[in-house]
């Protein structure tokens, strides 16, 4: 049988591809 | 040989804990400076399932963070591999394999009954609990198009030096070159003089190669079907348009060659069960424009048995054709501009497409089935090879 979570899960946002890769290579730029 | 570590006497529950400032080591042991022969042996896509149970005890203590900071990682370490060894075929299918098979596992553990249909009661007791990675899910499907559009892009280079000559030009029908058109010296498809060709084998030899990787890293076989149906799209493409260019291969005997080694390509895909891939299909039009090398062309049977058999050839492509169309010697006459006509009349009420050359580059929609996995996370082992001692099993 589940085990069903009392409480509906929440919903981790995400940034998209793209708006991940600039924050990586920001944090590149950032970096010595 | 591995050496695996097996630590089961605690009651494992398939996840895995580790201190939020070792998270650069894990994705620099398990990512970013993993060879993929360190694996071999063991289970197929294990970083997949080892991030997946690292990423189920942080939803286990609810730390949203922690999540957010792995998962992000993860797929900036994916790339970065990727971008380091883009014309590394076999490293290419590790990841893809990996990142289906995280995704497949963000499915399947998600708690949405639609995808539980095939879990255990026991794999039901692994699915996450306290978050949603619903939009997680759409980046890593985003990211499993950018590895698969590279790993064609890696095998389309390998194979693409090889058509020409392997297709078209190199004989290996016993007696053939007896009847080849007079007057035409051997060409080379490439830009300099010497020995590049290859034989059909090169080519079947490089496709068990990428089989027997992508089934070794346990690629969806879905997937691997979608590989060879646009490779095989691309051998057809690369040889037509050489065919439709060229007077020197546009005869019976190389329409003969080329039926044979069709033949053979058709053979090894029901060989490696891949005859349902579509990817046979593809060929139809070289098919198409062997079969024109060989039929008859003088009396209007003739044209009506072309026009009938060669449907995925367009009237252009098949026009082009029997232009430059060379008699095999001094007895085979030339197609005669009457008999083009002819089929030009009963073609003239066709749609085709208005370019003669095929897309060569042209790639098909790639999709990626769920396909959860039976095994279960508590039954899994780290490797000591892989260096992650600092994951405590929880």
């Amino acid at each position: 049988t589940s085990q069903r979570p009392a409480r509906p899960r929440v919903l981790l946002k995400a940034p998209t591809l793209a708006e991940m890769e600039e924050m990586n290579i920001s944090e590149e730029e950032e970096s010595p | 040989r591995q050496v695996t570590v097996q630590r089961k006497e605690k009651n494992f529950q398939g996840m895995l804990e580790y201190y939020k400032e070792d998270e650069p080591l894990l994705i620099r042991n398990l990512v970013t400076d993993l060879k993929p022969q360190t694996l071999s042996g063991t289970v197929p896509c294990l970083p997949a399932y080892i991030l997946y149970m690292c990423i189920r005890h942080a939803d286990y203590v609810n730390d949203d963070l922690k999540v957010h900071s792995l998962l992000t990682s993860t797929i900036n370490g994916v790339k970065k591999v990727l971008k380091k060894h883009n014309d590394d075929f076999e490293m290419t299918s590790f990841w893809l394999s990996n990142t289906c098979r995280l995704l497949h596992c963000l499915k399947q553990y998600s708690g949405d009954e639609g995808f539980m249909t095939q879990n255990t009661p026991k794999q039901n007791e692994h699915c996450l609990k306290n978050f949603d990675l619903t939009e997680y899910r759409q980046v890593l499907s985003d990211l499993s198009i950018q590895i698969y559009q590279q790993l064609i892009k890696i095998a389309e280079g390998m194979l693409q030096p090889m058509i020409v000559s392997a297709m078209l030009e190199n004989e290996s029908i016993q007696g053939l070159s007896g009847v080849k058109p007079t007057g035409y010296r051997k060409r080379s498809s490439s830009m300099v003089d010497g020995d590049n060709s290859y034989s059909l084998d090169a080519i079947i030899r490089q496709m068990n190669s990428f089989h027997s990787v992508m089934c070794d890293q346990g690629l969806d076989p879905e997937i691997i079907q979608q590989v060879f149906k646009q490779l095989f799209y691309m051998i057809n493409a690369v040889a037509l348009n050489n065919l439709l260019l060229r007077k020197d291969v546009c005869s019976w005997s190389t329409g003969m060659q080329l039926r044979y080694n069709i033949s053979q390509l058709e053979e090894w895909l029901r060989g490696k069960n891949l005859h349902q891939s579509g990817a046979a299909e593809t060929m139809e039009p070289l098919i198409h424009a062997a079969q024109l090398l060989q039929l008859k062309k003088k009396t209007p049977e003739d044209a009506e048995a072309i026009c009938t058999l060669c449907t995925s050839l367009s009237t252009q492509q098949i026009v082009k054709i029997l232009n430059l169309y060379t008699p095999l010697n001094e007895f085979e006459e030339r197609v005669t501009v009457a008999f083009i006509r002819t089929i030009q009349a009963q073609l003239q009420d066709r749609n085709d497409p208005q370019q003669l050359l095929l897309d060569f580059k042209h790639m098909f929609p790639v999709l990626f089935p769920f396909n959860p996995s039976s095994l279960t996370m508590d039954s899994i082992h780290i490797p000591a090879a892989l260096n992650l001692e600092f994951l405590n099993e929880v």
